[in-house]
């Protein structure tokens, strides 16, 4: 098992280094080792985004550490790529430039792999040619009324 | 393969027969705080095996059937069905020649639960080895990114980073 | 120390009751003890928001774990009020109706009390007469400048 | 009493000395992820004399030091001081008197924390004794809401929740 967990370590490595600096727009991002025994070692994520110095995850801002581990959740779906994938909520933290960055991205997966997205930002909701909206008009009852972008905007208010 | 439409009866919030088409492969699901959004990963998670409540944030498995609300009575079964377009034959095996593949799961306080592949009845085990290899089969699947998944990825100790790595190899 | 921590546990629960109604517009919620020896007992939060059933934390949903998790740290902050109170970020799993009255509490409030909010919310970023605004223009560096509420709806992008 | 103003110099990544002042009872701090915004938090949970290095989101005390950039070198020295106007006279005690409170901390490489209360030398617990019954003191300081607080006590346990309550009776 120390060979196979060797080469999913260096195929995550690959995919995460790639989406960090997608997501980021530059830098780098890698998992390494606590220690040098495989069978025995931890595994902790170094990121290095761009212009600032190689920390540990938790040195991070809080919406570096959410677009730090959304480029390792990508990764970790690459090596098992399912036919659908589906997001709840994770541009609640982003700034409207990374959040143009998280959408760009899935946009460009969505070619090969089929996105549904949960989301109450905004520039997220412009991005889909189909929303669905749900609503509990009565109270404790979900319906799902079909919504264009005018009114999935007025719907949050 | 791809998902064409999400189909819930009596699954939490969702009492009313409801279906989710997916017609894209970019869908939004908007809505506010409390309507239900969440609601349908649980539903896709409980359809394809989920077999932990706490997966489903539920103290019982029968917290996925609705519990009725200020104007309504519980009911009895929770039902969902994914509805997939298998035209290019991606779902080997048995499937391969459908071109429509179904998946059904019900639940009654009665009975339990029951699978179903293009409406004849299935194991749960039959259910999960349909999507082996696919990325959704298995305990992590990061096809289902739910609510606060994030945080905990980033609060995870070196330990369980590596189980996350050991899963996925 | 027995009646001292009951006679807390009734202050905060009164806070605790109107601070949810105010953030939810209706409803109730209490904490409750595990079990009934005081110096033995641990605390649940039993949330009912306005037209639902009576459940524990964990069964609502995102938005609504974050609005009853508020009312409980403003009625401990009412407990022992501070001179100001500094809120980072509490506003990312809200919808716009739910960040409406999250900001009509801290108004509501600030006649009091002295409030420094950080947020990425537009519409909470147009409630304070003031905003500061944060860049690393020169990278790793913070400086701060200035901004009325265009500037900023411009900074985050 | 009032907060006028938060100064800090060498304070994490406000390496240039930085005044922000605050005139009004509900201020505004905005700007894109990973700017700074949580250290100016980090920084007055530090001055009014937080000495654990996890609380301030770093491994060591000297991480709250800038430690450098791609185009700077590495202070030496982080300071931060708080402005209170007590024209109201509401901080009793030795300081009723004054209109004006200054309350400085500074951390050198080289010589440790030295902290200032209007420009004396004072110790730590003089500033924490400053704040009693404030809110502002002890551990559970309910005025200085972190990024992620809000789902820490999400997650809490009952046990934790006695706990708070505990430290707040
Ligand atoms: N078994 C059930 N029967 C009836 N209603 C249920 C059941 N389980 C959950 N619910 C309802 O579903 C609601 C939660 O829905 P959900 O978590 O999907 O909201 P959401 O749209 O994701 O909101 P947010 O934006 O806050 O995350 C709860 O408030 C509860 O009323
Ligand atoms: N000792 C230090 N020296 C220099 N820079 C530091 C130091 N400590 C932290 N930083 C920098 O501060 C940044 C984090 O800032 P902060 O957490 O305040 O961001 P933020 O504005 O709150 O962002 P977000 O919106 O993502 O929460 C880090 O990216 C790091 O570069
Ligand atoms: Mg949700
Ligand atoms: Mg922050």
């Amino acid at each position: 098992t120390r060979t196979r967990l060797k080469s999913t370590f260096e195929q995550v490595n690959e995919h995460f280094a790639a989406f960090f600096s997608e997501l980021f727009g530059g830098g780098q991002a890698t998992l390494e080792r606590t220690e040098s025994d495989w069978l025995a070692a931890g595994m902790q994520v170094i990121a290095c985004p761009p212009g600032k110095p190689r920390v540990a995850l938790a040195m991070l801002s809080g919406g570096e550490k959410t677009l730090t581990a959304l480029a390792l959740l990508f990764a970790l779906f690459e090596l098992n790529p399912a036919p659908f994938c589906m997001l709840d909520e994770v541009d609640a933290p982003l700034d409207d430039t990374n959040v143009e960055r998280f959408c760009a991205l899935v946009e460009r997966m969505a070619v090969r792999v089929q996105f549904v997205v949960i989301t109450h930002n905004k520039i997220t909701m412009e991005r889909p040619r189909r929303l669905h909206g749900v609503t509990m008009a009565e109270s404790g009852v979900s319906r799902l009324v079909s919504v264009d972008l005018d009114d999935a905007l007025a719907m949050t208010d | 393969m791809r998902l064409t439409a999400i189909k819930l009866a009596g699954f939490k919030s969702f009492v009313e027969p409801t279906t989710i088409e997916l017609e894209d492969n970019l869908t939004g699901v908007v809505g506010p705080n409390g309507c239900g959004k969440s609601n349908v990963i649980d539903a896709v998670r409980w359809v394809i095996g989920e077999s932990s409540a706490r997966q489903l944030r539920g103290q019982s498995l029968e917290d996925v059937i609705f519990a009725g609300s200020k104007t309504r009575k519980p009911v009895g079964r929770a039902a969902v069905e994914l509805l997939f377009d298998n035209a290019d034959g991606e779902l080997g095996g048995p499937y391969a020649d459908y071109a429509e593949i179904s998946i059904q799961r019900e639940h009654s306080r009665r009975t339990g639960s029951n699978y179903r592949i293009n409406g004849t009845r299935a194991r749960r085990r039959d259910v999960q080895d349909l999507f082996l290899g696919t990325g959704l089969g298995g305990r992590a699947s990061y096809a289902l990114i739910g609510q606060g998944a994030v945080n905990r990825l980033i609060d995870a100790k070196p330990d369980q980073i590596r189980d996350l790595l050991e899963e996925a190899a």
